[in-house]
């Protein structure tokens, strides 16, 4: 057989060192592409949405660039002397907004804690928000889980849909922390 | 040089006024307003006066932008600030100043003479990357992308909105653009490739020059660009020098071969030699990412299909879609005069005998061939044979491709090479086994054969060893490297399991199952 | 082989490896919610 590393043995050795010297392979053994932050089966065109090389996911729907009648744009000059953002005083419907549209974003903490602060409870399996829904008798009630009748908020039909449920306590995230500098 | 005294300040209170102009809440005809108040301003300063002086004012402002973001770098580094900096400080400066730019390349001129907005664009894109080049060879290890990343993004994303005046222009901006970035590209500013890179694949970006640019006449300079970026990975990829900087540049390039694979796998298919002559053998993933294109209104039959006849497919006679200029990548010289004279006569012999040390490479340190020129000479030849077999009436099979001229030269290659010239040519096959197409089918025809006709086992383990090594890696993997591969070990006349280099290890045998399992 | 010139771009590409391009980089300020990046849970939605 061919001795050196043009042939099998050559191949072979380079398998081998994949155990031990990762970076070797990585060229040549490759990665899992898929798991690189892209859709690869996704209908649509990727490159509309696509935040750049060193990006894991794709930009939300506030990074895209299109044009905006610079009467929709907050100036500079003003910006401070608007009033702070204060989440108490928005309904729900914009919280849920802001949850779910600044991933990775401070707001979508915030939205989460003032949800939380109203009675919305984040289920982290299910990933998505519920609530008691007012009226409906619980059915069971335990130290670890109860069953009834509650609120989920549908994101993708956005609306509030009412369900029975096994609702495991454990499963409920806590009270959202915000970070300290915040 | 010689700017005239005052100019510095001149050009200070002007941008400080500027942005002032900006700060006032504004509505778009209030900004057209004031903007034409201010250039009567520029006027009674003598900016505009002339080229000359528009040239000074342009390469003091943009020098003062840059000076601005590193000193608010500096102070951050010096102060660290105690929360999570707000970036948009960074960018004030710069945004403000390219809207100025952008608005004086809209207004200037009527919007039926481009030229003086052209000239205006090339101008301060001239500035900008000659200040880049100058501050990246003065800083060093300082350099700062920032300032030039953020100054070319918005500039941009300003030339590109959706207006009248700006839509007559787009493609002398685009191209504008591409030539930047080519000045610019990371074997010019190694300290930018990130920021190059960010630019190059940004969204807005890859909008105009692959989708919205009529006739693809933007698909050209996309592909030299990222030919740029190959040849700048290029020596650290090969000597796999992989420490996280560049594997970061790595992976964030597959990301982007990605998204254009997605979305452009006609451009990759039309660019795919181009591309696999820079990237370097050990790229594999890469190389078998690219060469996985396939035109989007193909339907690929699946290779593990039973009995898939490959050369009854329609579209296996049809010449691929890109045109390759063969003039571009073999040019005309006694190399090139003798090999037409040997295709056309089968003449003379001492063609063959001297093809090595033409393929050969001297005095160039960790290089022994010439493999641009073997991928060039293995396509051209390729190609005629396909052309010659047609000529005759018939269609490339294992019986039309033998006993030529054509084949007499491959089957040079592999015996009178060494093993890494053999791999080389064995690799500018493989670089053609991609969608159904007359070349895949030829190519495929051609390493089988090669195969079936060796005159020794060696040649045999390498064509097995070269298959191997790209169908091992995790995917894609091309569509003809897939119907070669099951072809070779389904096809009982190649007797590939007799071969000892089959069962020569435990890890070798398993691989083989493994692949003979998914295959059939 | 990497040659010095190689090198050379190395430390250059290296260094600008610290401060690699920040998303904000790429888009246009956004004055009122500008971009405020956090690790958020992993189990909210990332997209």
């Amino acid at each position: 057989m061919i001795p050196n590393q043009f042939g099998i043995v050559g191949l072979l050795t380079f398998i081998r060192a994949a155990e031990t010297d990762p970076s070797l392979v990585s060229l040549a053994l490759g990665q899992d592409l898929t798991a690189l932050g892209l859709n690869l089966n996704s209908p649509d065109n990727l490159y509309l949405t696509f935040a750049g090389p060193w990006a894991d996911t794709p930009c939300r729907p506030q990074d895209l660039d299109y044009h905006v009648p610079p009467e929709y744009l907050i100036n500079g000059s003003i910006r401070e002397k608007l009033a702070p953002l204060r989440l108490s005083r928005y309904k729900e419907d914009l919280l849920f907004y802001l949850f779910y549209c600044f991933v990775g974003d401070v707001l979508q903490i915030a939205a989460a804690a003032e949800l939380y602060n109203r009675e919305w409870r984040y289920h982290m399996e299910e990933k998505v928000w519920i609530s008691q829904a007012p009226g409906m008798p619980m059915v069971e009630k335990t130290t670890t889980y109860e069953r009834g009748t509650y609120y989920f908020f549908d994101a993708h039909n956005w609306r509030k849909v009412a369900k029975e449920f096994h609702l495991d306590y454990s499963k409920l995230e806590g009270r959202p922390q915000l970070p300290p500098h915040v | 040089y010689d700017d005239p005294p005052g100019l510095q300040d001149k050009t200070e209170n002007l941008l400080r006024e500027w942005r002032n102009v900006l700060l006032s809440p504004l509505t778009e005809i209030e900004i057209a307003q004031n903007f034409n108040l201010y250039v009567h301003r520029m006027n009674m300063n003598g900016i505009l006066k002339s080229d000359d002086m528009i040239t000074r004012f342009f390469r003091i402002a943009t020098q003062k932008c840059i000076e601005n973001v590193y000193q608010l770098l500096n102070d951050d580094r010096v102060n660290p600030p105690p929360t999570p900096v707000k970036k948009e400080k960074y960018y004030s400066m710069c945004d403000s100043f390219i809207k100025l730019v952008s608005l004086l390349i809209k207004n200037t001129a009527d919007s039926g003479n481009p030229t003086p907005k052209l000239n205006l664009l090339n101008k301060i894109l001239g500035i900008i990357a000659g200040w880049l080049l100058t501050d990246h060879e003065e800083h060093g290890s300082n350099f700062q992308q920032l300032p030039y990343h953020r100054l070319l993004l918005v500039l941009f994303l300003d030339m590109n909105m959706a207006e009248p005046v700006l839509e007559t222009i787009n493609y002398q901006v685009l191209t504008a653009f591409c030539h930047t970035l080519r000045i610019i590209r990371p074997n010019n500013a190694s300290g930018f490739c990130y920021a190059w890179l960010e630019l190059v694949a940004h969204r807005a970006f890859i909008n105009r020059v692959l989708a919205v640019t009529p006739q693809q006449k933007g698909w050209g300079m996309y592909s030299t660009l990222l030919i740029d970026l190959f040849k700048y990975l290029d020596p650290f990829l090969r000597n796999t020098e992989l420490a996280a900087p560049v594997m970061m540049l790595y992976k964030g390039t597959l990301k982007v071969l990605l998204v254009l694979l997605h979305d452009f796998p006609e451009f990759l298919c039309d660019y795919h030699y181009g591309f696999c002559d820079e990237i370097p053998p050990n790229c594999i993933q890469m190389r078998n990412l690219i060469l996985s294109a396939f035109p989007r209104n193909m339907r690929l039959p699946d290779p593990f299909t039973p009995n898939l006849k490959v050369d009854l497919l329609a579209e296996i006679s049809l010449p691929p879609r890109a045109v390759i200029n063969y003039a571009t990548i073999l040019p005309s010289s006694q190399f090139k005069k003798d090999l037409d004279a040997y295709l056309k006569a089968r003449a003379p012999v001492t063609f063959l005998s001297e093809l090595r040390s033409n393929m050969q490479v001297l005095n160039d340190p960790g290089r022994r061939y010439n493999s641009q020129l073997m991928n060039a000479v293995v396509l051209y030849v390729g190609t005629q044979a396909i052309a010659h077999i047609r000529s005759k009436g018939q269609t490339p099979n294992m019986s039309t491709i033998a006993h030529s001229a054509h084949m007499d030269i491959f089957q040079n290659f592999t015996v009178d090479f060494d093993f890494e010239g053999r791999y080389l040519f064995l690799n500018a096959i493989a670089n053609q086994l991609r969608y159904p197409n007359s070349h895949t089918h030829y190519f495929s025809c051609c390493l089988l054969y090669l195969f079936a006709e060796a005159n020794s086992e060696a040649v045999q383990e390498q064509i097995t060893r070269m298959l191997l090594e790209r169908l091992i890696v995790n995917r894609p993997h091309p569509w003809g490297l897939l119907v070669t591969f099951i072809e070779l070990i389904k096809n009982p006349i190649y007797k590939f399991w007799t071969h000892e280099f089959v069962h020569c290890a435990p890890e070798i045998k398993k691989l083989f199952e493994s692949v003979a399992r998914s295959c059939i | 082989p990497l040659n010095s010139e190689h090198q050379l771009q190395f430390q250059m590409m290296e260094a600008a490896f610290y401060h690699m391009p920040h998303p904000s980089d790429s888009e246009r300020t956004r004055l009122y919610l500008p971009r405020n990046i956090c690790q958020t849970p992993i189990y909210y939605n990332q997209v």
